[in-house]
């Protein structure tokens, strides 16, 4: 951020906060600034997110600039600056994982196999947003009524996963002995196989407990 | 199969194979996989007792009798490529916090080809390569953990003998936590804080040998034992290290990049961002390690969810699948999507850091900084998301999630560490927030 308010060109994954430098710069009231999000693509909406990333970094380094002429210390700058550090990571790390996903997306080529990972990408996308509405909100990259929408877009993605929601486990191929868990077996055939692995339990490999022998059975006789 | 779980399955609208070769990297590394996944588990040699029936005694026992064997296996089937020796590794090992000598693969046999220079090489790697030293790599300590400049273990150098005298000076610089110390290791890479001629000069690591090679027994000076119980991990003998001025020869010190000279005249080595290198490489395995953690979280839930029925939308019904209420599917299916992403970005990172590693062998650094800063952001971003998944997946599961039957308990708790080692989370995201700020 310091490197792009003094002039310089960045290249790299961090190459947006020159971007987000140039879209700042607008003659406009946040309120005015353009929010036209096709809440349905996602080079939009990750456009988005790469904004809220930059914004959080922005605020991040003027409150370190604030807190600095505060307390005149750069260590205290910082510390108290902390959460606000935390909270721009974790946009830019989520921004970069939204912006991997997509990329992805276009090394497919089956048809139906890129048709089940964008609903996936785009649900995933739309629920960080939901996860988040605050910072979208708050820096004005979309309005209520979008989150709104969002909300229910989200719902249709869900019923769009569902017939899906099996095969896609499937697809992780975790072989039963990796996974070793009976209500993941891959033939689903969990109950009678939780009886059997209850009855391999240590405790069970006598009928009758030695504790009732030293313990139950004189406590009987004592009342 | 069950009858329910067979219905989801011919409801699928894409070809499974096709994407699994996607989350490999191509049908040959899926071929490849499951050839290795075969080998292990038709192999009656690892075939073992649930560690959910054994004691904790028994669960190291278990897991030090499979590294052996997997050793000895994995030459008899030329095991040889990294990705093969993971795969073959994680079929044997399952999870993979069960491996007794996990460290001495991770952490001290790759130190040992980074910072060796061909004379160290020349000794240490042969011994390593035969399991007569098996090692770990011991850095935390009990007072001082993420923030490395707060190491206190010392390494004083000594030119009359030219030997260094290493020393944990105060009880929080006992080392602490390290897997396979304490009662698997007879060596290990330990990092100190280094002095010659009076001046400290930082962080570098040494050669220890802590027990008799013969006997295993420990040798003088060395105090090392288990830590004892933890919430997991209990294959693992974590275990703690406390140095009482044991000395080790000059040679021990490694000097591919760093040296002390015989007088004691120390030399820089040329950039202090080789070992970024380490760090990436660790940390991009964590980031595919929980798309891997969270995918099998989802598997079991999903499936299971795909399987119990319960209560009746209509009256008079029969009770629906669990998968069919909007609230188990806005529970699980955020889950299976991050799972997804998070492998891909697996993917992207591992690719990115082999790239830029080829760059490095070129002398060019200029891209590590940035995916330095960019691994630590990420992995704690993953690790923390994954976390509370698991717990999202284990509590979807309703009563049975709680039952070890699930697996749920034992990959929460195999898995949770990640959060705080290879760097606390919080100080992992304030590094990606310097950076951020710099640029």
């Amino acid at each position: 951020y310091q490197q792009v308010k003094a002039g310089k060109q960045l290249s790299g994954i961090v190459s947006y906060l020159n971007e987000a430098e140039h879209w700042r710069v607008q003659p406009q009231p946040v309120a005015a600034r353009p929010t036209v999000v096709d809440i349905n693509d996602l080079a939009s909406l990750v456009e988005v997110y790469k904004l809220r990333a930059a914004i959080l970094v922005e605020m991040a380094a003027k409150n370190i600039q604030q807190e600095l002429q505060r307390t005149k210390n750069q260590e205290d700058a910082w510390n108290n600056s902390a959460i606000d550090l935390v909270r721009a990571s974790d946009a830019h790390c989520h921004y970069v994982v939204v912006k991997l996903f997509t990329d992805k997306l276009g090394e497919i080529g089956d048809t139906a196999v890129h048709s089940v990972l964008s609903t996936l990408a785009l649900f995933y996308t739309l629920h960080g947003i939901t996860q988040n509405s605050g910072d979208f909100l708050q820096a004005g990259l979309l309005s209520v009524p979008q989150v709104m929408l969002i909300s229910v877009r989200i719902k249709e993605l869900l019923s769009q996963l569902r017939p899906n929601a099996v095969a896609l486990v499937d697809a992780f191929d975790i072989h039963d002995k990796s996974l070793n868990s009976v209500l993941g077996r891959y033939d689903g055939n969990v109950y009678e196989h939780l009886f059997e692995w209850a009855r391999r339990s240590p405790l069970n490999s006598t009928e009758v407990h030695e504790s009732f022998h030293k313990y139950l059975k004189p406590l009987r006789s004592k009342l | 199969m069950n009858p329910d779980i067979m219905k989801e399955r011919q409801n699928a609208t894409f070809d499974v194979e096709k994407l699994t070769n996607i989350l490999d990297g191509g049908p040959e590394k899926t071929k490849r996989r499951r050839e290795i996944e075969t080998l292990v588990f038709n192999d009656p040699d690892f075939e073992e007792e649930d560690p959910n029936f054994l004691s904790r005694s028994e669960r190291y026992d278990q897991a030090v009798r499979k590294s052996a064997r997997m050793i000895l296996k994995m030459r008899e089937y030329g095991i040889g490529h990294p990705d093969e020796i993971y795969f073959f590794k994680k079929y044997v090992i399952k999870r993979n916090h069960e491996e007794a000598m996990g460290l001495h693969f991770s952490m001290f046999m790759p130190t040992l080809h980074s910072q060796c220079d061909p004379e160290q090489a020349r000794k240490w790697l042969p011994l390593a390569n035969s399991f007569q030293v098996v090692g770990t790599y011991a850095q935390t300590e009990l007072g001082h953990g993420t923030h490395l400049r707060g190491l206190e273990t010392t390494a004083t150098y000594d030119p009359a003998t030219q030997e260094f005298v290493l020393n944990s000076p105060t009880f929080s610089s006992i080392k602490w936590w390290p897997g396979g110390l304490g009662k698997t290791s007879n060596c290990a890479i330990v990092i100190a804080q280094l002095y010659t001629q009076g001046n400290c000069h930082g962080l570098h690591a040494f050669i220890v040998p802590i027990r008799d090679f013969n006997t295993h027994e420990p040798l003088p000076g060395i105090v090392v034992g288990d830590i004892g119980p933890k919430f997991g991990y209990s294959e693992v003998d974590n275990g703690f290290l406390k140095l009482e001025n044991i000395r080790i020869p000059r040679e021990n010190m490694l000097m591919k990049h760093a040296t002390v000279e015989p007088d004691g005249t120390y030399v820089k080595p040329p950039s202090s961002k080789l070992t970024y290198g380490t760090m990436v490489f660790i940390r991009s395995l964590i980031v595919g390690n929980s798309a891997l953690f969270l995918a099998k979280s989802c598997t079991i839930a999903i499936r299971y969810s795909a399987v119990r029925h319960q209560s009746d939308f209509r009256p008079g019904s029969p009770e629906p699948q669990i998968l069919d209420y909007q609230t188990q599917q806005y529970k699980l299916f955020p889950l299976l999507a991050m799972a997804y992403a998070f492998a891909f970005v697996g993917q992207y990172m591992n690719d990115t850091y082999n790239r830029i590693t080829g760059d490095i062998n070129q002398g060019d650094f200029t891209e590590m900084p940035e995916l330095h800063a960019l691994s630590a952001g990420l992995k704690a971003f993953t690790t923390w998301a994954t976390n509370a998944a698991i717990e999202v997946c284990r509590m979807s599961c309703g009563g049975h999630g709680y039952s070890c039957s699930s697996a749920l308990p034992d990959i929460y708790v195999g898995f949770t560490p990640s959060c705080t080692y290879e760097g606390e989370n919080t100080v992992m995201m304030l590094q990606t927030a310097r950076y951020l700020v710099k640029s």
